[in-house]
């Protein structure tokens, strides 16, 4: 349990780079020449993990979407 | 249900970013 609120933690801070406590839009673009997902993608992701649809990931928003990449993958 | 299709969907690309930040994390190529 601890390891994945470590991750969590990590990942949200490789997107929050500069630190704010949240991650907007153009965190997630940045992550574009990092990562294989194209910049539509990314704004996929993010709209997914933001919730309450607000324009900001918190780190709440972001380690539920977590753990349902987790756990809560459903079986087809 | 166009919805589900789209929840669907989306699952997909939130696994592929979580699994590319996990590949990113491990250093693997």
């Amino acid at each position: 349990q601890n390891t994945i609120l470590e991750k969590t933690h990590e990942f949200f801070q490789m997107c929050d780079i500069e630190n704010k406590g949240f991650i907007n839009r153009r965190d997630m673009q940045r992550l574009n020449g990092e990562l294989p997902l194209s910049a539509d993608e990314l704004e996929n992701v993010f709209d997914t993990l933001d919730s309450d649809s607000n324009g900001y990931l918190t780190l709440s928003e972001f380690s539920s979407g977590f753990s349902e990449f987790l756990f809560g993958r459903k079986i087809s | 249900d166009p919805n589900m299709k789209a929840g669907a969907a989306n699952e997909g690309v939130l696994a592929n970013f979580f699994n590319s930040l996990l590949s990113k994390k491990t250093g693997a190529p």
